[in-house]
C-alpha cells in the first residue's frame, strides 16, 4: 500500500522560486525528481492555480511537501456529474 | 431547451434583449462529457465571424476532427490525464480520446445553455417544439474532463485553466464532489481565478435533495443552481381492476398496453430478495412477473435500469413508485417498455389495492405532452438543500432554475436511457438534475454579459438573484414537491431566476477580488491556504476585524448560537447581528425604499437607512441590517426577506436564521 500511488496537485510559490532556475517549470520539474526518479507531470497550471499534477506515494508527498515554495500538497478529488 | 424560454418569459418582445450579434459576442466554455458536433443545436447559420478574442482550440481525436468546430462549437478540448493515471489508458473501443460525447451529458448541457434554434425538436413526439438555448446566438467552447470512469480534479483544473486563457466569458460546470475545504476544492480553486478576470462560474447545486445541508459547490464567488419544474409533463393513465385511475409521468414510446386490464404484481411479493421492491437486477421472479405490470420502488438503481430488469423477466409493465423520500415528484424517463412514474401517495394507493384484491388487475395508457401545468415551479425533491454546511453565514443555494424533464441535445452514440441494450438513437432527451438548471443560468448569464459587457460576475449573479421570484402571482411561497409544503430559502435561495427582470435589476451587490480576500480572511485562512485558492501574496491585517457576514452577498445568512443551557434558558439576553451591505446602482436615478417580512417573531430586523437615493449609474450607497434574535432551541430555523423598491425595480435578498 505505501508504494500505491495517487493524484496529487501541487501548489507552488512563484515568488518564492529558487535563483537557480530559469523558469518555474524547470523549478517544478526539479521538485518533483527530487523525491520521485519515475514521476512525471500529468499537467502544469498557469492561470487558474501555480503548480502541477502529478502521481506519489504518500510518503514522497510528504517529503516534497517540505520543499522550499511548496504551498500545499493535496490529494485529488474525484466529482461527479450532476 | 424547448418550453423553456417560454416559460422564462425569453419569447417575450425581443427588445427586452441584447441584440444576436451582441449574444454573439460571448462565449460559455462548458465543462462535461464533450459534445456530439453533428448535432442541428451547433448549427452556425446565421452566426457572425468567430470573436477576435477567441484564443481557443479545436483539439482532433478519435472521430472529431477540426471541421467538428465551427462559428457556434468554436473550441473544443478533452482533458484525459488525471483520469488515465487513475484507471489506464482509455479504451478506444469503450470511449472516444477526444472531445466527442459518447454519454450525453455534455451534449445536453451545452445546448440547454447556448444550443442553437432548432424547429420540429422532440423526444419520440415528447416536448415537441422548437429547441433553443438560453443564449442561442452565444458561442460555445467544450472541454471535456468527464469519462466513463467519472471526473477527476486535475482534469477539470487543467481545462479551466485552458478555458480562462482561451477567453471564454462565461464557465458552466455540472458536476460537484463532496464540499471539502474551498482552498482543496479544484473547482473552487478554479472559480476564483476565473472569478477575479471577470468569467462568471456557475455550478449545479447537486442532487442530494431532500436532505438538508446536501449543497455542492458553496463557494460565495461561484453561482449555485438548484433545479426546479417547468409548467409541463408527461401523462400517462393507470387504470386499476377496482376502477381506480391514476396519473403517472412516462416516455415511453413503443408499443403501448392494450385497453384491457392485466394482471399486476407487486415486485416484492416477486422476488426473493429482501430488497426485492426496488427491481434490482435479476431479482425478480420471472415466473411471478411473466405477461405482468410489475410495481418497483425507487431508489437502489437507476429508474431506467428498473425497467430493463422488469422488461428483461418478462413483464409487461411497470409502474413506479416513489418513496418517502421523493414525495409527488415524478421524474419522466423514456423506458424501453410501458411504465408510469406515480408519486409516493398514489404507489401507496395501488400496492393496497393490490395487496387487498386476490386477482389485482391494471392497465397503463399511452403518454402524452401536457402543457400549462399548475403550480409551477415546484422544487425539485432531488435538489441539494441548505443551509450551506462548510460556511453558514452564506445562504446558498443561490436560485433555482429548470431542471426535471428538460429536453435538449443529446449524443448519437448512445440511447436516451444510456443502457447499453437501448440501440435507439435520437438528437434530444429529456433528463433531470441540477445539472441542466446550472446551465440555464449559465446561458442566461450570457445574455446579461451580451447586454451590459461591464458587468462583473458579482453583479451578473446579484441582478439573477435580487429579481428572482419566491412567490407565485398568488403569493404563495413556491412548493416544494418533495413535502408539497412551502418552499424554504434553505431550498430555493432568492427563488427561481426570472430573465426580463434580471436584465434591469436596478440596484446591485457587487463584490471584488477584495472582498473575497477578506471573507477568506473571515474564515482564517493562513496566507499559504490563500495564496493556494488566489496565487496573490496577501496578508490578513491584524488590527481588522474580518467578518463572513460582512461579504457584500445579495442574500443573509444569519448563524445564531444557541446560548448553553448552564448559562442559557430562560431570560437569556438576545443576540445583537450587524450587517453591512453596499448596493450600487445600474439604473436611471432613483428613491428606493426598504421593506422587511418576517415570518418569525423571534427576530427584530431593523434597517439603516430605510431610504436610499441614486442619483447617476454606478453610484454606491451603504445600509447596515441589525438583527435583534431571542434564544430558540438550538436546530431552529426561520426565514425573512428584505426588499428595495422604487416602485419600478424589486431588490430582493431572502434571509435564513439558524440556530446551532
Amino acid at each position: 500500500a505505501a508504494q500505491k500511488k495517487k493524484t496529487y496537485i501541487i501548489h507552488m510559490d512563484r515568488t518564492n522560486m529558487p535563483q537557480a532556475f530559469d523558469d518555474h517549470f524547470q523549478w517544478y520539474d526539479s521538485s518533483l525528481k527530487s523525491v520521485s526518479d519515475s514521476a512525471q507531470t500529468l499537467y502544469y497550471y498557469n492561470t487558474v492555480a501555480h503548480g502541477f499534477s502529478t502521481r506519489l506515494t504518500v510518503e514522497e508527498a510528504k517529503l516534497i511537501e517540505k520543499q522550499q515554495g511548496i504551498l500545499a500538497v493535496i490529494p485529488e478529488l474525484k466529482y461527479d456529474l450532476h | 431547451t424547448t418550453r423553456t424560454p417560454e416559460f422564462l418569459g425569453l419569447e417575450k418582445s425581443v427588445s427586452f434583449f441584447p441584440a444576436s450579434v451582441k449574444v454573439g459576442e460571448v462565449i460559455v466554455g462548458v465543462l462535461d462529457t464533450g459534445v456530439w458536433p453533428e448535432l442541428e443545436s451547433f448549427d452556425d447559420t446565421g452566426l457572425g465571424p468567430v470573436p477576435v478574442s477567441w484564443k481557443g482550440e479545436c483539439e482532433v481525436g478519435k472521430n472529431f476532427t477540426s471541421s467538428s468546430c465551427n462559428r457556434k462549437l468554436i473550441g473544443a478540448r478533452y482533458f484525459s490525464k488525471g483520469y488515465e493515471a487513475a484507471f489506464g489508458a482509455i479504451d478506444e473501443s469503450q470511449e472516444s480520446k477526444s472531445p466527442r460525447d459518447d454519454d450525453g451529458h455534455g451534449s445536453h448541457t451545452s445546448t440547454t445553455a447556448a444550443g442553437s434554434a432548432v424547429t420540429g425538436a422532440s423526444l419520440f413526439g415528447f416536448a415537441a417544439g422548437t429547441a433553443k438555448g438560453m443564449a442561442a446566438e452565444a458561442r460555445v467552447a467544450t472541454y471535456k474532463v468527464c469519462w466513463l470512469g467519472g471526473c477527476f480534479g486535475s482534469d477539470i483544473l487543467a481545462a479551466m485553466d485552458k478555458a480562462i486563457e482561451d477567453g471564454v466569458n462565461v464557465l458552466s460546470l455540472s458536476l460537484g464532489g463532496s464540499s471539502p475545504d474551498y482552498y482543496r476544492d479544484n473547482v473552487a480553486i478554479g472559480a476564483f481565478s476565473a472569478t477575479a478576470q471577470g468569467v462568471f462560474v456557475s455550478c449545479s447545486a447537486g442532487n442530494g435533495g431532500p436532505s438538508s445541508g446536501s449543497l455542492s459547490n458553496v463557494a460565495p464567488w461561484i453561482t449555485t443552481v438548484g433545479a426546479g419544474t417547468l409548467d409541463r409533463d408527461f401523462p400517462v393513465y393507470v387504470t386499476l381492476g377496482n376502477g381506480k385511475k391514476f396519473t403517472g409521468q412516462s416516455l415511453y414510446n413503443g408499443k403501448p398496453l392494450s385497453d384491457s386490464l392485466i394482471p399486476i404484481v407487486y415486485a416484492a411479493h416477486a422476488s426473493n430478495s429482501t430488497s426485492g421492491s426496488l427491481c434490482l437486477t435479476s431479482t425478480l421472479n420471472p415466473a411471478k412477473v411473466a405477461g405482468k405490470i410489475v410495481v418497483c420502488d425507487r431508489g437502489g438503481n437507476s429508474r431506467v435500469q428498473k425497467g430493463l430488469v422488469v422488461k428483461d423477466a418478462g413483464g409487461a409493465g411497470m409502474i413506479l413508485a416513489n418513496t418517502e423520500t421523493y414525495g409527488e415528484e415524478q421524474l419522466a424517463d423514456a423506458h424501453l417498455l410501458p411504465a408510469a412514474a406515480v408519486g409516493q401517495k398514489t404507489g401507496d394507493a395501488i400496492k393496497s389495492y393490490i395487496s387487498s384484491d386476490a386477482n389485482p388487475t391494471a392497465t397503463i395508457s399511452a403518454g402524452t405532452t401536457r402543457l400549462g401545468v399548475q403550480p409551477s415551479p415546484l422544487v425539485a425533491a432531488f435538489s441539494s438543500r441548505g443551509p450551506n454546511l462548510l460556511t453558514p453565514q452564506i445562504l446558498k443555494p443561490d436560485l433555482i432554475a429548470p431542471g426535471v424533464n428538460i429536453l435538449a441535445g443529446w449524443t448519437g452514440g448512445v440511447g436516451p436511457t444510456g443502457l447499453d441494450s437501448d440501440k435507439r438513437h435520437v438528437a434530444f432527451n429529456i433528463i433531470s438534475g441540477t445539472s441542466m438548471s446550472c446551465p440555464h443560468i449559465s446561458g442566461l448569464a450570457a445574455l446579461l454579459k451580451a447586454a451590459h459587457p461591464d458587468w462583473s460576475p458579482a453583479v451578473i449573479r446579484s441582478a439573477l438573484m435580487t429579481t428572482a421570484y419566491s412567490t407565485y402571482k398568488t403569493g404563495e411561497a413556491i412548493q416544494d414537491v418533495s413535502s408539497g409544503l412551502p418552499s424554504t430559502p434553505f431550498d430555493i435561495g432568492a427563488g427561481h431566476v426570472n430573465p426580463t427582470a434580471a436584465l434591469d435589476p436596478g440596484l446591485v451587490y457587487d463584490a471584488t477580488i477584495e472582498d473575497y480576500f477578506a471573507f477568506l480572511c473571515a474564515l482564517n485562512y493562513s496566507s499559504f491556504q490563500i495564496k493556494v485558492i488566489s496565487k496573490k501574496d496577501f496578508t490578513c491585517s491584524g488590527n481588522k476585524n474580518y467578518k463572513l457576514e460582512d461579504l457584500n452577498y445579495p442574500s443573509f445568512a444569519v448563524a445564531l448560537e444557541t446560548p448553553s443551557t448552564k448559562g442559557g434558558g430562560e431570560g437569556t439576553a438576545p443576540t445583537t447581528v450587524k450587517y453591512t451591505r453596499t448596493l450600487t446602482n445600474k439604473g436611471a436615478p432613483s428613491t428606493y425604499k426598504v421593506s422587511v417580512t418576517s415570518k418569525s417573531p423571534s427576530v427584530k430586523i431593523m434597517v439603516e437607512p430605510e431610504s436610499l437615493s441614486f442619483a447617476k449609474p454606478n453610484e454606491q450607497k451603504s445600509y447596515t441590517v441589525t438583527f435583534v434574535a431571542s434564544a430558540m432551541p438550538s436546530g431552529s430555523e426561520s426565514f425573512a426577506r428584505l426588499e428595495w423598491s422604487d416602485g419600478k425595480h424589486n431588490v430582493g435578498s431572502p434571509i435564513a436564521f439558524t440556530w446551532t
